[in-house]
């Protein structure tokens, strides 16, 4: 379960000051699925950094699973990452000189299997998300719907409780993007908890809850029977 | 006048080889306004590429108003990149260390103006885009949309007369992206050929005619009253 409170983050740039987050408040129950919705610039995936463990905040409280996030040591902090969380970053974040497959089975490194148990494991991600042609090709040798696919499949290879997705669909077209969301669907129903920051108002829509930020506020907080 | 015919382009991998481009033809006027639009992975960001003069196909012909591009010296080529074309990259293609005022002022670098004409340039692409809050910050300090609409004004600084826009909407929320549209109708308007790969079906709408690319090849070509 997650538990923000009064959440701020600024950003220092010599004399500027901007403040991305200012004052966000939110629970979030173990299985939701809920999109983050918003205008370009208001704070979604400085929002999302946090929630992953990937960022500290200025000043508030984030609660995961009953720890106080900021009391975590290091190296607790990367367990909670490598562990509990899959993310999805909205610029992808692929290592460059890495095929896809070697891309995705990255997280399962301190997982104890052995190389060809990754391998196995990364391959099936890959064949989930429609890459089963590319695993050998590198991120230069991919198109940037194919790129956007990786980084989902490696989100979802050490078996997350809880996936935070970047804009997953901004490079996809409407077929490929449908295959994703159904993909978050079975995961929702597996009993993940699903996080999306999304621009498409159609897949906002079919998650259960849809947050909006504006300015680094929380403007509003809709359920609905999804 | 963009003139392509029969173009092809293969990579070559080890033993495998992708035929991104399988033969396709294609007839641009100058001022036209379209979309193009396909799968993932089907061939448009390598044909965005071959009309943008940043790549050269494996085989078939592409002629830019009447000069056949495979006949034309490198520097010839560097030329028509940097006074007729604007490219917007899928993957926006910002220098990590310049500032979004100084990435945008790029192009500029041999048009022969002053270093602070430059800047006065690039500062109203940057407030044409609704940067003008962010001239100083580096693409880190940026959001996801604020990067593409870096990208964006880049592309329009030096008044290209062909502008190439690679997913220029993937990131952006609705009204933002809205604004950009807008910013390419008024280009159209002044007479711009714009060439947009979207996978936003409304957007591809308003454009006056859609291409859309499957498996390398063109399977449909459809005009309308925009
Ligand atoms: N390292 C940084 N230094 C300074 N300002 C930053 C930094 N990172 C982000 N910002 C600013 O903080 C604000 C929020 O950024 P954020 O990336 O969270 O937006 P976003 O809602 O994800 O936008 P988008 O929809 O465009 O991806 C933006 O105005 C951005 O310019
Ligand atoms: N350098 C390369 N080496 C090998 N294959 C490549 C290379 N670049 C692209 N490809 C392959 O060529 C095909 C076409 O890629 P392209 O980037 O043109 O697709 P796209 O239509 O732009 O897709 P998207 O909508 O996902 O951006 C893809 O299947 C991709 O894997
Ligand atoms: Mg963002
Ligand atoms: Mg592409």
């Amino acid at each position: 379960v997650i538990d923000v409170r009064d959440l701020r983050r600024s950003f220092q740039l010599g004399d500027e000051r901007v403040d991305a987050l200012r004052g966000v408040n939110l629970r979030i129950a173990p299985g939701e699925y809920l999109a983050i919705v918003g205008p370009s610039g208001s704070g979604k995936s400085t929002l999302m950094n946090i929630l992953g463990c990937l960022d500290t905040p200025t000043s508030g409280e984030y609660v995961l699973d009953g720890e106080p996030v900021q009391d975590l040591s290091d190296d607790a902090l990367a367990e909670i990452r490598n562990r509990k969380i899959g993310f999805v970053f909205q610029s992808f974040n692929l290592l460059a000189r890495a095929t896809a497959v070697d891309n995705v089975a990255l997280p399962l490194l301190y997982s104890g299997r052995s190389r060809s148990e990754r391998r196995e494991a990364a391959l099936r991600a890959l064949h989930r998300v429609g890459l089963g042609a590319r695993t050998e090709h590198r991120p230069d040798q991919l198109s940037g719907g194919q790129r956007q696919r990786v980084a989902i499949a490696r989100a979802l290879v050490n078996q997350p409780v809880l996936l935070l997705a970047d804009e997953p669909t901004g490079n996809l077209d409407q077929r490929t993007g449908a295959e994703i969301v159904a993909l978050f669907e079975e995961l929702h129903r597996e009993g993940v908890t699903v996080v999306l920051v999304t621009h498409d108002h159609k897949l906002a829509e079919r998650t259960g809850r849809q947050i909006e930020i504006v300015d680094g506020n929380i403007a509003a907080d809709r359920r609905q029977a999804a």
